[in-house]
C-alpha cells in the first residue's frame, strides 16, 4: 500500500493513501 | 448534504473533545469536478474544528497539486458539510447529556 506525504508551505501535512474500496459509491 | 462528488469522512473516532480531527477526502465522482482530476487517491489531513476554515484547507490542497483552482469551492464545501455534521453531532451529544 503506497502512501505519500505532501507538506504544504503553511505546514499542513497531507498523506495520500488508497481510496477505501468498500466505501466507493456506497449509495 | 449535497452530493458534491467529493467524499469527506472521519479518519479517527470522534471523542467529542478534541479540537482537531483527522479527516479523509477522496473523489467519488470526477465528473462533478470542473477541472481535470488526476486520480491521486485519498487525502488524509488534520482539521482544526475551532479555528480553521474549510475553504483555506481546500486552497492548500489546490496549491499542493491535488485539485485545480476551479474546484476549490466544491472541495471547500465538501469539507464544510462534513465539519458541520461533526459539530452538530457534538452539540446533540452535549445537549442530550445535560
Amino acid at each position: 500500500s503506497a502512501t505519500a506525504q505532501v507538506v504544504h508551505s503553511a505546514g499542513r501535512r497531507f498523506i495520500v493513501s488508497p481510496v477505501p474500496e468498500a466505501r466507493l459509491k456506497e449509495q | 448534504a449535497e452530493d458534491t462528488g467529493v467524499r469527506v469522512e472521519l479518519n479517527e473516532e470522534d471523542d467529542g473533545k478534541k479540537s482537531s480531527i483527522a479527516l479523509k477526502l477522496w473523489v467519488e465522482d470526477p465528473k462533478k469536478l470542473k477541472g481535470k482530476y488526476k486520480d491521486t487517491g485519498a487525502i488524509e489531513f488534520t482539521f482544526g474544528l475551532v479555528n480553521e476554515v474549510p475553504e483555506v484547507v481546500a486552497q492548500e490542497m489546490v496549491e499542493s497539486g491535488f485539485f485545480l483552482d476551479c474546484d476549490v469551492k466544491i472541495v471547500g464545501k465538501s469539507i464544510r458539510d462534513r465539519v458541520a455534521l461533526i459539530k452538530w453531532r457534538r452539540e446533540r451529544t452535549v445537549s442530550s447529556g445535560n
